[in-house]
């Protein structure tokens, strides 16, 4: 009927209706998104220059920023991301969500200064994250 | 029980804010994990400094090391991946003592024979030995006018202070080396493989050698010139080891590039990896036969 109509129109618009604008922006172009980072250090900094020769500087890059509510195929994450999730929003929020970490490396050669004198280059795996995902 | 579990895990919480070294919990990584960079890590987690001031070494030893990470890695520190070999791992040893053993002769080109010795501790045991060299860096003194033609005689045998050798005969093997560098020759490289091999891979960690020199100058190509009559000097040389790290954290190239990518193949393919046959050019033909194994 007109009645029951008109009534609905009378009422205030809800919250969700004037974030709306703000709610597809979220999704179209998310705000800090679980993405890699760049982090350059030299040994120096660390005063680590003492044993390691080379290299002088290096990136090991970390991983920060929220992880959306639909991961899997952004980020490639298993089934229990998603349902770690909904725990959170629906029946737990002490329960963490999902964590941005480091999903794939590479590696780094060192050359470092050995405590007897000696002289190391070696290639350690997993020195570098390239690739994000959320877990 | 749970309960005392709990407990133990909040007294070593406790030890770890406390600021105290957590040297009790390296001694539950294995050996495989003590190998690598970790340690090194652990030790500057845990004092919050740069570690203990460690022994200088040897300038010419340092700027071979830079010039062969500069051929293995990028200006980054990733390794280079137009890599034709095995190894994961090179360490440079200086002698630790050195004697002069007889003089030498200019007139003869027998150059003054040294003995020395290489403690080689730091190599680990899941590092197996691929090649191994003795690097002399040729002074910059040292002009040649011709090509020098030499002949190493080098001997490994058991060191003098071992009480082990007591009721078996000291072992010891000779080596002859046959090479030529003329004036563009910084370095010399006499490869030792076959000598170090069965010493390394018995977990022997102290390694005499006996080395002498013979040196001629190429009468063919300077007739006037007397016997061989120079003055010519040999530094000390370094010990190369070419390893591969078998450990977790130690990078696998050739893994990661032929069998990564390939995760339907079976467990009996890849434990052929370990099987890999000693020296570089072995590891190339190692490489050949898995490309025919592919085709």
């Amino acid at each position: 009927g007109q009645e029951t109509v008109s009534s609905e129109l009378k009422k205030p618009l809800g919250p969700a209706s004037f974030n709306l604008s703000e709610y597809f922006r979220q999704f179209l172009l998310p705000q800090n998104e679980c993405e890699l980072h760049d982090f350059r250090l030299s040994f120096s900094q660390l005063k680590w220059d003492n044993w390691i020769v080379a290299p002088h500087r290096y990136n090991p890059r970390y991983c920060k920023g929220d992880c959306p509510r639909a991961v899997g195929h952004r980020y490639g994450s298993p089934v229990h991301t998603m349902v770690q999730n909904i725990i959170y929003e629906k029946l737990d929020s002490s329960v963490p969500r999902p964590s941005c970490v480091p999903a794939k490396y590479s590696p780094l050669s060192v050359l470092t200064i050995e405590p007897d004198g000696s002289i190391a280059y070696k290639e350690y795996e997993d020195m570098i994250a390239t690739k994000c995902t959320c877990r | 029980s749970q309960a005392s579990g709990g407990e133990a895990q909040i007294a070593a919480s406790a030890e770890l804010e406390s600021g105290a070294m957590p040297w009790s919990l390296l001694q539950h990584i294995d050996e495989r994990d003590r190998a690598g960079l970790l340690p090194a890590l652990f030790k500057v987690l845990s004092v919050g400094r740069g570690g203990s001031p460690r022994l200088q070494p040897d300038s010419r030893a340092l700027h071979y090391m830079k010039k062969l990470y500069k051929t293995y890695a990028t200006k980054e520190g990733i390794p280079k991946s137009n890599r034709s070999h095995l190894y994961n791992t090179v360490r440079l040893f200086t002698p630790c003592t050195r004697h002069k053993q007889a003089p030498g002769d200019q007139v003869t080109g027998i150059l003054p024979s040294v003995e020395l010795l290489f403690n080689l501790d730091r190599i680990t045991t899941v590092e197996h030995l691929l090649k191994s060299v003795l690097l002399y860096n040729i002074n910059n003194s040292v002009s040649f006018s011709s090509a020098v033609k030499c002949v190493c005689n080098l001997m490994i045998k058991e060191p003098k202070s071992s009480s082990r050798t007591l009721g078996r005969a000291p072992y010891s093997f000779t080596f002859n080396s046959q090479f030529e560098f003329g004036k563009k020759h910084k370095w010399i490289q006499i490869d030792v493989t076959s000598l170090l091999q069965p010493l390394v891979a018995s977990n022997k960690r102290s390694i005499h050698m006996s080395i002498n020199f013979t040196c001629m100058k190429d009468q063919l190509e300077h007739p006037s010139a007397q016997n061989g009559l120079f003055n010519m000097t040999l530094v000390s040389p370094s010990l190369i080891l070419y390893l591969n790290d078998t450990s977790a954290q130690a990078y696998h190239s050739w893994y990661s590039l032929h069998y990564k990518r390939r995760p339907s193949q079976g467990p009996d393919q890849e434990r052929s990896l370990s099987a890999y046959p000693v020296g570089e050019e072995a590891a190339e033909d190692g490489r050949s036969s898995h490309h025919r194994h592919r085709r």
